[in-house]
């Protein structure tokens, strides 16, 4: 499903290069569990950003789901996204001004489901993550980790064929953390592909495979599709 | 050096109460070093925001250096954290139009040094968290780890007596984290009182006394002061 070929990712800044990304194959099979391990700056979260079509490589190709994604126009990159891919970022990204629950329904504004459906849904994604008592909360009135568990609900209301999670567990406690895990390896085991970026060997060993990065190439890699 | 007593703190939303902190007694003597242990939502964020002078308990004291945080002014308790406390924010709260160096200086603005030595400091504090090369980078253009890095070396360029740090770790790979575990170790021995949030057994393992939250409340001490 994922089929990138000498990714390479430079950042021009001023009179210095930061080469990001120097060359990066990997294919991903449907269904597949796979972890991208690394240090910090190793290019992890590049790598997870132009795989999730929201930035496009300084050279190699990419082929999703046997479309050449260069030759996609802004419009259908984001269809793409919107229809194909749930997102947990580094950063989790919410918007500040609303809700939890408004939070997570966001992905489904454009899906054609009705508002209760909608509403419906999103409450499910978030008792999931055990945040039912914290749904009109906004992100200043939640913990680190409540806020990174309702990124994570926000990315699988969708019901996505890919999750493309980075570093979903950062700012979760062992317990709430393995919980999380409990949830990928369910909807890993129900079709979903999942691709997770983490810095923790303990959370990449729930993943069937693991690459590892190393200023921007694929130094290592090793279990099974 | 802080001394907390039956610390309560509860958020009023509409017919809704959620108790935060239900009783917190610590005291943490000079030169300590302590981790706060806890389940995502625990109260520890909220703990050392209090400790911090950043927020006011809804009941109980707390003193800091022998003052009695309640009576101060607004303008006296941001004198206190600025000459007395470095923070590092579970979610780094660095300015994102400035660059890495110009978010280090930062605390420094009122210190009364000259912008030469200002620089040279900041400059310096990023170089013991590794990000020489990145001085210049705007927070976007840096990784998440990165990112916290920052946050370490700027919580340090005002040389605080006590150091209040919120998952320093947690967007770090194991290598980059003892790093940052070794700065804080050099800078415990040299009189520096540390305060450490962390979710990970490992880290809070670097601290001589550990202190566990669940709901709110202390339920478990360990180690030594
Ligand atoms: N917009 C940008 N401009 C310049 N350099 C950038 C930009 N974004 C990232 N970088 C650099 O590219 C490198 C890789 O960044 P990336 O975010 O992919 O790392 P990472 O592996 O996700 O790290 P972490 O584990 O710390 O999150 C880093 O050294 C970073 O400083
Ligand atoms: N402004 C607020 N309004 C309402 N509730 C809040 C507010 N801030 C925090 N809370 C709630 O208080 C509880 C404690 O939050 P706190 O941020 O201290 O947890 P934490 O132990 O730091 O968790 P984490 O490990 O996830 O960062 C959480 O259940 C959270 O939802
Ligand atoms: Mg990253
Ligand atoms: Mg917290």
């Amino acid at each position: 499903v994922i089929s990138a070929r000498d990714l390479t990712k430079v950042y021009h800044m001023g009179d210095v290069d930061v080469h990001a990304l120097r060359g990066v194959t990997l294919e991903v099979q449907a269904g597949e569990f796979i972890a991208i391990l690394g240090a910090s700056g190793s290019g992890k979260s590049t790598l997870m950003h132009i795989i999730g079509c929201l930035d496009r490589p300084s050279g190699g190709e990419y082929v999703l789901n046997g479309e050449q994604v260069s030759h996609l126009s802004r419009s259908a990159l984001a269809g793409v996204r919107n229809r194909f891919i749930g997102f947990v970022f580094q950063g989790f990204n919410l918007l500040a001004r609303t809700s939890a629950v408004e939070n997570v329904e966001l992905p489904l504004i454009y899906s054609g489901l009705g508002t209760q459906e909608r509403h419906r849904r999103a409450r499910e994604a978030l008792e999931r993550v055990g945040l039912a008592d914290r749904m009109d909360h906004h992100p200043s009135q939640l913990s680190g980790g409540q806020q990174q568990r309702v990124a994570i609900a926000r990315s699988l209301v969708n019901k996505p064929a890919l999750l493309l999670a980075d570093e979903p567990t950062g700012n979760l406690d062992t317990k709430t953390s393995l919980e999380i895990m409990d949830l990928f390896h369910e909807l890993n085991a129900e079709g979903m592909t999942i691709v997770l970026i983490t810095h923790e060997a303990d959370i990449g060993a729930h993943a069937r495979r693991r690459i590892t990065l190393r200023d921007g190439l694929i130094v290592g890699e090793e279990g099974t599709r």
